[in-house]
């Protein structure tokens, strides 16, 4: 009687938010809010790994900075908040 | 705490703001109140001002919209990204958008604010009890028009307090209709519409017509959203429909089955799996006031700090009892310094303080707890003056938020946000002692709060309790043979219109120059208002013209909209 339910996720009409795995997540979280492309002292633009990129934002939000994509980071990418880039280039 | 590169910010501190559209989550009055708080949490610590427009170009332009709304940052639907706003500067910058797939409250839940019914427009009171069952949303049960009302107060069965919330049978917002009802049902390019559609709009707001054809008479406005709507997917603004069918399965309350965020949802059919209709469940909502607070730090300077419990941390949290975090007022007082001197009350008329409310005879039985009494100021002039035995003042004018009648050295006034009741008379000479019995036109400087008062040839204007000599009319290029000024209507920043019989002149406030180019006739670029109206002002963003006893209100596009009593409408006799 203790079954799991085995969820089937659907595609709503009209849904602006798209089912997304934790890493898709992640990397558009990072993009999204200037982790990813940092722009050094002589102005240029570079990528910067996602371990560096999730370990900035792990310090900027106060998580333990693991850089790893942890339960932790992800809950706190899935949290309602301003749309300003926290890195700004 | 952080600011933009190049510590970008305001290089005036008398900052502008215009709300250029609302969302349907709350009621007008309720998102005015939420941003001007928000907007005193950085003036209550800087030397800032903030000033609302109702028309032309504002330092922050503040706009709801949803998913791509102009800019190239769109906004994701429910939760996710909440609003944005740009640093200082022209244009786009210093704005602020706000997300409206997003559900808009104070932080709690859905915030019902009536309207008519005994409730004296107070917010709905959840839960309520009505014929002995407890209610936690508005309901049509009792009534056979339709229309949802609920108590304000925990039991109408004892106390009979109600009020009407809000729903598109009430009244529209935004538009062109001046809040008028939805007319069910409508045509629109052909087709017959029982209910709120977004047929027709790209932006997904819902709309009626308030006329019963759309086609011929182009009028509309937008449908408030009722409180049991659902918010976003495809049917927003519908209510839930319990049970209904979801792979099969009945469901008789929200659920997250089907989606992979956890997030609530109902169908608005009985059946989903037929019918493709749903949204998600009404919830806390977020609080305006407290992303509005964030935003405006962002309109300001601040960008986001990494002090978990500051304002400006990029995360939303709702806190009940707000106060705005040392490192916001340290960022903030970074880029305009601190606020000096005392809070700047306007000069006020002598007051003897004294008790609307007779105290309770005794009686011998134990007295109920009565609330308490609040002492009121009453002026201390001739109370026999009543402002609703006068057929026409001198002048009408918006003051520091309040509208004052001036008649024969006397005035009233009424403010934006009370019941409407008109306080006074006061004695013109006990407030602006330099002043003359007469005065034909007065307005206030929205930029410098300077208020002018002309007075047949003469004008003077007061900063601050101070007066400076009057001056001339003539001094300001009006001509020689104007006898008064009989209206004033200030349009934008530092310019204002003055009115004296079919004409009118523009008056740059800067130079204290009449503009080139005048005067012009007022038939010509204000048509439908009578050309010899002896009062013009402006108030809550419309022109009123005033002839007799009556006015002619004109909205920003220039159309009379409503002509009414200055007595019942604007004094509320």
């Amino acid at each position: 009687w203790c079954h799991p339910i085995k969820s089937v996720f659907v595609t709503f009409p009209g849904d602006v938010l798209k089912n997304m795995t934790d890493t898709e997540l992640a990397e558009t979280y990072l993009k999204r809010f200037g982790y990813m492309e940092i722009q050094d002292k002589s102005r240029l633009q570079s990528s910067v790994s996602t371990a560096k990129a999730l370990k900035r934002l792990q310090r900027q939000l106060g998580l333990e900075e693991t850089g790893a994509l942890d339960k932790a980071t992800v809950n706190a990418m899935k949290q309602p908040r301003c749309g300003v880039p926290d890195v700004r280039n | 705490y952080q600011t933009f590169e190049g510590d970008l910010k305001w290089d005036h501190t008398d900052v502008t703001y215009r709300v250029l559209n609302y969302s349907p989550d709350m009621e007008e009055t309720l998102i005015d109140d939420a941003f001007a708080r928000a907007f005193k949490v950085w003036s209550d610590v800087t030397p800032l001002t903030f000033t609302r427009l109702y028309d032309g170009t504002a330092d922050i332009m503040i706009s709801f919209g949803k998913a791509d709304h102009g800019d190239p940052y769109p906004f994701d639907g429910k939760d996710g990204l909440l609003a944005h706003a740009y640093p200082p500067g022209e244009g786009l910058q210093g704005d602020a958008h706000f997300d409206d797939d997003e559900f808009w409250t104070l932080g709690t839940g859905p915030v019902v604010k009536t309207r008519y019914g005994n409730g004296e427009g107070a917010l709905c009171k959840f839960p309520f009890i009505f014929e002995g069952t407890s209610y936690s949303t508005c309901i049509t049960e009792g009534r056979s028009d339709g229309l949802p009302w609920c108590a304000t107060t925990a039991n109408y069965d004892n106390d009979k307090k109600f009020g009407f919330c809000p729903s598109e049978l009430l009244f529209t917002f935004d538009g062109n209709s001046n809040g008028a009802e939805c007319v069910f049902p409508f045509t629109f390019q052909g087709e017959t519409y029982n209910g709120c559609t977004t047929e027709g709009r790209s932006d997904g707001y819902r709309w009626c017509a308030t006329t019963s054809n759309f086609d011929t008479d182009k009028k509309y406005g937008f449908c408030p959203n009722r409180d049991t709507a659902v918010i976003g997917g495809n049917s927003e603004g519908e209510p839930c429909q319990f049970p209904f069918t979801f792979l099969g399965t009945k469901y008789t309350s929200c659920t997250s089955e089907g989606r992979g965020d956890g997030k609530l949802w109902c169908a608005t059919t009985s059946n989903y799996d037929a019918d493709k209709k749903w949204g998600f469940c009404p919830d806390k909502g977020y609080s305006l006031f407290l992303v509005a607070a964030h935003e405006f730090g962002h309109a300001l300077g601040l960008d986001h700090s990494n002090i978990q419990d500051a304002l400006m941390f990029p995360m939303y949290k709702y806190v009940a009892d707000f106060h705005l975090h040392e490192d916001d007022i340290e960022g903030i007082q970074y880029l305009y310094g601190s606020r000096t001197g005392p809070d700047p009350t306007p000069p006020q008329p002598r007051t003897t303080t004294s008790s609307p409310v007779p105290p309770p005879k005794p009686t011998g039985r134990t007295p109920k707890p009565t609330p308490p009494i609040v002492p009121t100021t009453t002026p201390v002039v001739d109370p026999s003056k009543d402002a609703c035995q006068m057929d026409v003042f001198d002048t009408i004018t918006e003051i520091q938020g309040e509208l004052h009648f001036f008649k024969d050295g006397h005035f009233w006034k009424t403010s934006n946000g009370g019941n409407g009741k008109h306080r006074g008379p006061f004695r013109v000479s006990e407030t602006w002692p330099s002043l003359p019995a007469k005065i034909n036109t007065a307005f206030e400087d929205p930029l410098t709060k300077k208020i002018y008062f002309f007075a047949g040839k003469n004008v003077d204007n007061i900063t601050r309790g101070k007066f400076r000599d009057p001056r001339r009319i003539e001094k300001l290029g009006l001509p020689n043979n104007l006898q008064k000024v009989e209206g004033a209507l200030q349009r934008g920043k530092g310019k204002v219109l003055l009115f004296s019989g079919e004409s009118f002149w523009r008056l740059d406030l800067k130079t204290q120059q009449i503009d080139r180019g005048y005067p012009r006739f007022i038939d010509q670029t204000f048509g439908g208002v009578p050309a010899d109206s002896h009062d013009v002002f402006l108030y809550k963003g419309h022109f009123y013209f005033c002839r007799d006893r009556f006015y002619w209100r004109m909205n920003s596009r220039r159309q009379v909209d409503r002509v009414g009593y200055v007595k019942y409408d604007l004094l509320k006799c």
